[in-house]
């Protein structure tokens, strides 16, 4: 998964 | 998603919300610093731009946006609905102390050299030193009303709560994220103070007030 996907954490 | 990540969240939750009713209910924002509360706006802005780019959860989507919102919901009732509450004179701390360093260190380390990645590295050394000017103003004027004390609790907590959640992912996942753990180590450490006095003072039902 690349980094710049969104991020699950908040 | 485990119990110390949703509890951390719950956590931040509690805090965003108890600021906001504070000073919806007193109609007076006196004793809250302006400049972290726009800070957390900045960080809130520039961590949850993914919401254009990519869908991870309902649960994800909806808290993202209630953060945000409660944002500039509170840095409103300040700036402008209670300006006149508003105890600038106190909020002294400069932050452009804070901006210029961890915009330099976000561009200097960040896992990709990305504008949106980089953005998402700013928030989250942004966030490590956002209350920083809170906790300014209440060295400078010497106390806090108790319900400021509560929402720094929650706030410091949500990030406590946070690192036991990294331990958890280390451990049952092999997952890791060097630049939030070093970053929410920092903001935790900065609250231990605080979190003396809360344990010590506020809990035992005292006011909290700094020796002079």
């Amino acid at each position: 998964k690349e980094v710049t996907d969104g991020k699950d954490e908040l | 998603m485990n119990i110390f990540r949703l509890t951390g969240d719950l956590s931040h939750l509690a805090a965003i919300i108890i600021l906001l009713l504070k000073i919806w209910k007193s109609r007076s924002c006196a004793g809250i610093s302006g400049k972290s509360q726009i800070l957390f706006a900045l960080v809130f802005t520039t961590r949850y731009l993914d919401l254009f780019t990519s869908f991870i959860s309902l649960y994800n989507t909806c808290m993202k946006l209630i953060y945000i919102g409660c944002a500039y919901a509170t840095v409103y009732l300040i700036y402008a609905k209670f300006r006149a509450t508003y105890d600038g004179n106190h909020d002294s701390f400069r932050v452009e102390f804070l901006v210029v360093p961890v915009g330099g260190l976000s561009v200097l380390i960040n896992h990709d050299f990305s504008p949106l990645e980089i953005l998402w590295t700013f928030s989250i050394y942004l966030e490590s030193v956002a209350i920083l000017p809170q906790l300014f103003m209440i060295s400078k004027t010497g106390e806090a009303e108790t319900i400021t004390t509560h929402y720094l609790f929650c706030l410091g907590l949500y990030r406590a709560l946070y690192l036991f959640n990294w331990i958890w992912r280390f451990y049952f996942e092999g997952f890791f994220d060097m630049i939030a753990i070093v970053a929410g180590v920092v903001q935790t450490v900065l609250y231990c103070d605080f979190f003396y006095l809360y344990v010590t003072k506020v809990l035992k039902g005292k006011k909290l007030s700094l020796p002079a």
